[in-house]
């Protein structure tokens, strides 16, 4: 007898951390006020989370590329495990760019190539976790009056703004440059 | 960003990781929430900032 069953609860999978957590800082100061307090505060986490943190800063773009690679030697060179790694990057950046020290713009896929699956064995099948604070191009969200179901929500000490974007979950069928089966 | 605090961005983002725990999926999640709250004043006029999330991760990441 064929029975009907209702939607089975997702099981969880978890990557194993136990092994060694990997991070590396690049940041531009120059002509960024404030960027110190960002370090310090990416200090502090890291410290708190156990990673072995490396910290640089005002790379030139080509730096970044550099300290990208010295990294990845870093993590196939670790003696125990490594089960991840963050790489936070921080400078002025248009949409795919970020700009070292010395003006010039480097390809954020030049670098997050660096550590895929294919480049780094160490990494392979282990969460790499990038945290870019940069612009990526030119537009200024003053933000949209909340409407709708929100309006009931709404309390005097409420903002009555919402992000332009926010709310949407962006499920592609391939990552980008590559072809969909 | 502020002159003396640092980005709102990488602010609420340590404190969300240092001080809550859950999956690295939701406390991105609150991370959004806390940054589609706040307002950033440029030039006097409030402005509106918050991240986007790509993933391609398989798996859960706890990292408390």
């Amino acid at each position: 007898e064929l029975k009907m069953s209702g939607p089975q609860p997702l099981q969880e999978e978890v990557y194993d951390m136990s092994g060694a957590r990997l991070a590396l800082t690049l940041c531009v100061t120059k002509a960024r006020e404030g960027s110190g307090a960002d370090m310090d505060a990416l200090k502090r986490m890291f410290h708190q989370l156990r990673f072995e943190s490396t910290m640089k800063t005002d790379p030139t773009a080509q730096q970044f590329l550099e300290e990208l690679e010295k990294f990845q030697q870093v993590i196939e060179n670790w003696e125990e495990p490594v089960s991840c790694a963050f790489v936070v990057l921080m400078a002025h950046g248009e949409e795919g760019l970020l700009k070292g020290e010395d003006e010039q713009m480097v390809k954020l896929e030049d670098l997050f190539e660096i550590l895929n699956n294919k480049n780094c064995r160490a990494l392979r099948g282990k969460p790499k976790v990038y945290i870019i604070q940069a612009c990526r191009g030119e537009h200024r969200d003053l933000g949209e009056t909340i409407g709708g179901d929100e309006v009931a929500m709404i309390t005097k000490d409420d903002l009555q703004t919402i992000p332009t974007y926010t709310d949407t979950l962006h499920i592609y069928s391939t990552v980008e440059g590559y072809i969909s089966y | 960003r502020h002159d003396q605090k640092g980005s709102s961005f990488i602010q609420i983002l340590t404190d969300v990781f240092i001080n809550k725990k859950g999956s690295i999926s939701e406390l991105l999640i609150e991370v959004t929430r806390r940054m589609a709250k706040t307002e950033v004043i440029q030039e006097g006029t409030p402005r509106k900032v918050n991240p986007e999330i790509q993933s391609t991760l398989r798996k859960q990441v706890y990292l408390q």
